[in-house]
């Protein structure tokens, strides 16, 4: 029973170390996409620092960030899918020391 | 009682433009507290496009920001109190109604 108990507490703080990961990731998604939605509304100068934006420098920078976005994107669904282990896990180690 | 009742529709209609007013001064006030906190964390480059962002340059955003943070503020403080002055006179004429 011992054993189940310790294993029981590991696996729920890797369950809030995930929780905690994705609020993170989840965060950095709404960041991206509000600097993208400020550059693709940007008419030749930068929003933030008023510097000169020339169409190709925009089209650069969109790349770039579209680009982020989409390995954000990917680290949160690795990260869901994770957690939805994790917590079959819990649950299995639950039902075990009900029954030992 | 006529005059009454169309000078509180007229009222209530001015509460209206000045709480939809107040909405729009709110996310302005909003977004210049998050350009300034973008800009003051800006270490040598701008955090949008990527431009160098001089010691210089940067305190003169932070400057002109501040400015129409300030000017923001005040027209927010002057409209709620319009919007006061709006609501106790909605409230006379509600009970002149009554007494009518
Ligand atoms: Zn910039």
């Amino acid at each position: 029973v011992k054993d189940i108990e310790s294993e029981l507490e590991r696996t729920k703080k890797l369950r809030l170390e995930r929780q905690e990961k994705i609020g993170s990731l989840k965060r950095g998604l709404e960041d991206l996409n509000d600097r993208i939605r400020k550059v693709s509304e940007a008419q030749g100068t930068c929003p933030l620092c008023g510097s000169p934006l020339t169409e190709i420098h925009k089209q650069k920078l969109l790349q770039e960030l579209n680009e982020q976005l989409e390995s954000v994107r990917n680290a949160l669904v690795s990260m869901e899918s994770e957690l939805k282990e994790i917590e079959r896990r819990i649950r299995e180690l639950e039902s075990a020391k009900e029954v030992a």
